[in-house]
């Protein structure tokens, strides 16, 4: 996979 | 969660304290740029509106907590508590030069066209260069104090170590985040010029 919202980082 | 995001994320936080920690010390922000702690203040700000939206863990919660309670304080420091102190006149970027070409950017390059995204973009672009005016200020007046050289080296740092644990997430996860990784790339490479200095002509820099 690619990007998946939400952003886990910081 | 791997090793480079972890001492990245860390690196991040000492020069967070370090920064904060010289100001208070030696109760005067000279030669710190109050306009690149106002953008990153707005950079937190922007990015971690998510906190009231969604949950990751605690690590990232307190982090997160961390790092926008310890911009405003540094900001408090700067144009209040120790006012006195702050090289206004040397400190002439223009804050919205940066601020709105990168706001303009972040609603035409996006993931998703929405509220919280774009202003997540937003912040990660301005991230980017929010350093500009405190490296523009150290070249005005040529020289910058050893614990500056510090809070620069482990910022700049910080964004280096998040390449590699993109690298680490690309191979291992499959994850990658375009926007992240380009602004990333930018805000490290705008880095170079100072990590030379720094390590050549070690701690204190006068150009």
């Amino acid at each position: 996979h690619a990007l998946q919202l939400p952003h886990d980082e910081l | 969660m791997n090793i480079f995001r972890l001492t990245g994320d860390l690196s991040h936080l000492a020069a967070i304290i370090i920064l904060l920690l010289k100001i208070w010390k030696t109760r005067s922000c000279a030669g710190i740029s109050g306009k690149s702690q106002i953008l990153f203040a707005l950079v937190f700000t922007t990015r971690y509106l998510d906190l009231l939206t969604s949950f990751i863990s605690l690590y990232n919660t307190t982090m997160k907590v961390i790092y926008i309670g310890c911009a405003y304080a540094t900001v408090y420091l700067i144009y209040m508590k120790f006012k006195a102190t702050y090289d206004g006149n040397h400190d002439s970027f223009r804050m919205e030069f940066l601020v709105v070409p990168v706001g303009g950017l972040a609603c035409l390059v996006n993931h998703d066209f929405s509220f919280l995204e774009i202003l997540w973009t937003f912040s990660i672009y301005l991230e980017s260069v929010a350093i500009l005016p405190q490296l523009f200020m150290i070249s005005k007046t040529g020289e910058a104090e050893t614990i500056t050289t510090h809070y620069l080296f482990f910022l700049g740092l910080y964004r280096a170590l998040y390449l590699f644990n993109w690298i680490w997430r690309f191979y291992f996860e499959g994850f990658f985040d375009m926007i992240a990784i380009v602004a990333g790339m930018v805000q490290t490479i705008l880095y170079c010029d100072f990590f030379y200095l720094y390590v050549t002509k070690g701690q204190g820099i006068s150009l």
